[in-house]
């Protein structure tokens, strides 16, 4: 069943969720870069789901505001929303910076953004 | 008529062309550095072109060795071969660094290339 909620379910059980297209430079580039900092993501790839590729768009592009891809989700428990939506690849480029990343790994970034709370 | 020799008629006709896909972030990205440095490549979209689209892809997997998009040529009089083909985004980054390619405009390019006969 493709609908919000199954959409909401996965990406609260996920840290990071990306949805692509096996064909799409810019979707390689997210999956290598999070490869690259040792995250494996949960992929989906919308090219290879058959009719529930495009029913999947369609919900995704409903949540987000975004019908084309890379669609990310970054589970990032330091902001109150819980989930943030990186909608495109410098986003993710940001977000996923290697030292931002590892401290989140380690535990080590909520400490020091909840100190900063200027934030 | 798609066959290799109407493309090789284009390519030599024309100093630029670039084989895209409307959708795709890195055929725009190639597209958008060629306007940057103020060159107006003639462009196929092989997503508009119906049945033609397919049929040219497959000529420019014979010509070129290969089927993705980007596929640029640039018709650089400065090496013998004539036309230069740049498979990649990268290699149309390198190939039009703004002051190569400004050189190249001005006729400036050739003398220099021709009197480092090393390069
Ligand atoms: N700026 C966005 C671009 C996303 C984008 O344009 N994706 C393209 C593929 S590279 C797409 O989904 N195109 C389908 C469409 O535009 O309908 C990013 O960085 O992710
Ligand atoms: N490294 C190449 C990548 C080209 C590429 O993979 N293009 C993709 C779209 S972004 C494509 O044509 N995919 C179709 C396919 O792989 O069949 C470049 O820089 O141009
Ligand atoms: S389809 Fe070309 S970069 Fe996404």
């Amino acid at each position: 069943k493709v609908d919000e909620d199954s959409i909401k379910k996965t990406v609260a059980e996920n840290p990071v969720v990306v949805y692509s297209k096996t064909w799409c430079s810019y979707s390689s580039e997210v999956k290598s870069l999070f490869n690259k900092l040792g995250v494996s993501p949960l992929v989906f790839e919308l090219d290879e789901m058959g009719p529930q590729g495009p029913q999947l768009q369609k919900v995704l592009e409903r949540i987000t505001g975004q019908h084309t891809v890379p669609n990310v989700f970054i589970d990032d428990k330091t902001t109150k929303e819980g989930i943030k939506v990186a909608n495109t690849l410098a986003a993710v480029q940001f977000l996923t910076d290697a030292d931002t990343l590892k401290l989140y790994r380690k535990g080590e970034l909520e400490p020091l953004l909840s100190e900063a709370k200027a934030k």
